[in-house]
């Protein structure tokens, strides 16, 4: 039992889901000129999509079909791992010309992963 | 990373990868680099001198918008209602400082005038202005007290001036003459009071940025109606208040965060509202 329990926890661990990804602006040197945040969480989406995909991994008819076909001819590769919610953020930051701009940027922070 | 968007590890190392040859790896980074570009609106990347000044009021309303930031954080009291709608139905917000070498400064008996020039070129063609607001900081006249009700009954004298503002459309005929103006937006204000005031502006500016129109200025026209009638000292204390001019401003350090500023809003026509996006994460 006590197996089983470790197996279905590394499975778990391994299948798709949201990761923590701090992004610290300072880093790709761009904190000369983005005033504010100095950084934010984006996350990133990682892991499997496993033959059978289960509920949670938001997947789509295509994907469940695609994953069904892969469990009998791995050619066909597995369905993807990706975002399948997005949410913007604020940027404050000084453009080329110096002027201030506060500007909203979608699809900067993964709110969802999914099997695609 | 001194002179694009990737940073020069990135570079160094998918050009070392040797999955392509050196010229399709600088052509794929390049592609890659004007991307990231237009992404955040850019032409090239922006070096920021040491000199830049980031208006507090841009700060306030990053702070208001932002979803990562204190959500009680509440719109900046002098944000005119104009500018607070406007914010909710855009997606870029910009401000600008007026180019002081063009500032033409007037000050007669118990008027002054102020000529601004704001160089709008940086807004891009697709991005729709939907609002602009001025916004100019006057400071407490001390010795100003707080008009009583009979002041406040008194006409415009006593504790109060006004401060008009005008679109310039065009060019006086001789030199001497006053420019075509058309008023925009005007306010009684008092005296006693240190607060930034914000006029509506809009009209002339979305139709400088549209094209529909020529960007020849604004005038701020500041009247002191009891000005005659003081002594010199005063008046001139009185006429030094309203910051339009680094010439009236007496502390040269608190100019830069005291200087008129232009705030646009405007849609790129892509995605949400900064202010929607608040609303919709609470």
């Amino acid at each position: 039992a006590a197996l089983r329990k470790q197996r279905r926890k590394q499975q778990h661990k391994a299948s798709c889901k949201r990761h923590a990804l701090y992004v610290d602006f300072s880093d790709v040197g761009w904190n000369e000129w983005i005033v504010a945040p100095p950084g934010y969480h984006a996350f990133y989406c990682h892991g499997e999509c496993p033959f059978p995909l289960a509920d949670h991994l938001n997947s789509t008819n295509h994907a469940i079909v695609q994953t069904l076909v892969n469990s009998v001819n791995s050619n066909i590769p597995r369905a993807c791992c990706v975002p399948t919610d997005l949410s913007p953020i604020s940027l404050l930051y000084l453009d080329e010309y110096e002027k201030v701009i506060l500007k909203n940027y979608q699809d900067m922070v993964v709110e969802g992963c999914g099997c695609r | 990373g001194a002179t694009g968007l990737i940073p020069e590890v990135g570079r160094r190392k998918y050009s070392e990868s040797g999955k392509q040859t050196p010229e399709q790896s600088e052509s794929f980074l390049n592609e890659f680099e004007l991307r990231l570009l237009n992404m955040f609106g850019l032409r090239r990347r922006p070096t920021p001198s040491k000199q830049a000044v980031v208006p507090q009021y841009m700060v306030d309303l990053y702070r208001m918008h932002s979803a990562n930031g204190d959500h009680s954080t509440k719109r900046p009291k002098s944000m005119g209602k104009h500018a607070d709608r406007a914010a909710s139905k855009a997606n870029t917000i910009r401000s600008f400082h007026h180019e002081e070498s063009m500032e033409a400064l007037a000050s007669l008996k118990g008027k002054t005038t102020q000529q601004f020039y704001f160089n709008l070129t940086s807004i891009p063609d697709e991005e729709l202005i939907t609002s602009a607001e001025l916004r100019i900081y006057r400071d407490q006249v001390m010795g100003a007290a707080a008009p009583n009700n009979s002041s406040r009954n008194s006409s415009t004298a006593g504790g109060f001036h006004r401060i008009n503002i005008y679109e310039i459309f065009g060019v006086p005929a001789t030199h001497s003459g006053e420019p075509l103006a058309r008023l925009l937006d005007t306010r009684l204000v008092q005296d006693s009071l240190s607060r930034w005031e914000s006029f509506d502006v809009s009209p002339a500016v979305s139709q400088w940025t549209s094209g529909k129109g020529h960007n020849h200025g604004f005038m701020v026209e500041v009247l002191h109606p009891e000005e005659g009638e003081m002594d010199g000292e005063h008046a001139q204390r009185r006429s030094r208040h309203v910051r339009v001019s680094r010439s009236l401003h007496q502390d040269q350090d608190s100019w830069p965060q005291a200087r008129p500023l232009l705030v646009t809003y405007g849609h790129d026509g892509r995605g949400d509202s900064v202010l929607h996006t608040r609303e919709k994460r609470q």
